[in-house]
């Protein structure tokens, strides 16, 4: 699955996920990626998030939806998008990652799983990691 | 703080010798999404853009580079949602299209529905002129190596593919 957020001048958000889905999968098996609300959701009022990981359990807490419930109570890109993936580890047991990004241009890329390949552009620098704790930065 | 991208090429198992052409996959993506927003253009141009960019690199699953459905086959889902309009597009189980993410965008603008699925989405795809493509060209042999490996009946798909937790 691969996926993107962004904020343009004007302050509007957008979210866009595409995904070939989960290895020997069912024919005809549909993932979170497509269900609004779990493979991504954007709303200016909150911002955008675009979700990563094992489909179903991202459809069972709909994740994307649920990080911007955490953003509306007053936490940051960062805490919301841990406070979703800890409920999704906790309640159904599995991993995830996700980019989030609020309207002020907040953001974050957060994950559960050991790996998730992430960049950010912003104020002309690129910001990209790859393993839990990785941030390398460079001019763009 | 604005203008502002954040791509990601999906959580889970990256093996070493793939984790480079990955790391460089999601920086190429974000730069061009990036350059979208320096021209002006809207944070929509520029996550389609991006995303874009990733189906189109065999590295990430998604366009050229899905993983296999239990058959062999490329099944693929995306999304575009505007956080202006809360307007949204989706697609699911579409085969034979190199970019989902702008049919998905198509069904946004050109369209009153959110999502379209399998046959009705190619039909869709036809009819704004979107070209076909033949599977095989969305199918690599990596793709393939992992779809053998895991028909065996003790096989763990997810597991595979999400690795330990972090």
């Amino acid at each position: 699955t691969v996926g993107a957020v962004a904020v343009d001048s004007e302050g509007n958000v957008a979210c866009a996920t595409s995904t070939g889905g989960m290895l020997n999968k069912m024919e005809g098996r549909v993932g979170d990626t497509p269900c609004i609300g779990s493979g991504g959701y954007a709303d200016n009022q909150m911002g955008a998030v675009s979700t990563t990981g094992h489909g179903e359990a991202i459809m069972k807490v709909t994740l994307a939806r649920l990080i911007l419930f955490h953003m509306e109570q007053g936490h940051s890109p960062e805490a919301a998008s841990d406070l979703g993936l800890a409920y999704m580890k906790s309640r159904v047991e599995a991993l995830g990652g996700v980019v989030t990004v609020d309207p002020q241009g907040h953001w974050a890329a957060r994950f559960s799983s050991k790996q998730m390949s992430w960049a950010a552009a912003q104020k002309d620098m690129l910001h990209y990691g790859l393993y839990g704790g990785e941030h390398f930065t460079q001019s763009i | 703080m604005l203008p502002v991208v954040v791509v990601h090429g999906g959580a889970g198992h990256i093996p070493k010798e793939r984790a480079e052409k990955s790391m460089e996959g999601v920086c190429s993506a974000v730069r061009a999404g990036y350059a979208v927003l320096k021209r002006g253009g809207s944070s929509m141009d520029a996550v389609v853009e991006a995303v874009t960019q990733l189906e189109n690199n065999p590295a990430f699953n998604a366009g050229c580079g899905s993983v296999l459905n239990v058959k062999g086959e490329v099944e693929m889902d995306a999304i575009v949602m505007d956080g202006k309009t809360l307007g949204s597009g989706a697609v699911s189980a579409v085969r034979n299209i190199a970019n989902p993410v702008c049919l998905a965008r198509l069904v946004m603008d050109k369209t009153s529905h959110t999502c379209l699925t399998a046959e009705g989405a190619s039909k869709f795809a036809r009819s704004m002129g979107v070209a076909e493509v033949p599977m095989e060209s969305l199918i690599t042999e990596y793709a393939r190596m992992r779809w053998r490996k895991n028909l065996a009946a003790d096989a763990k798909p997810v597991e595979c593919q999400m690795g330990k937790m972090g």
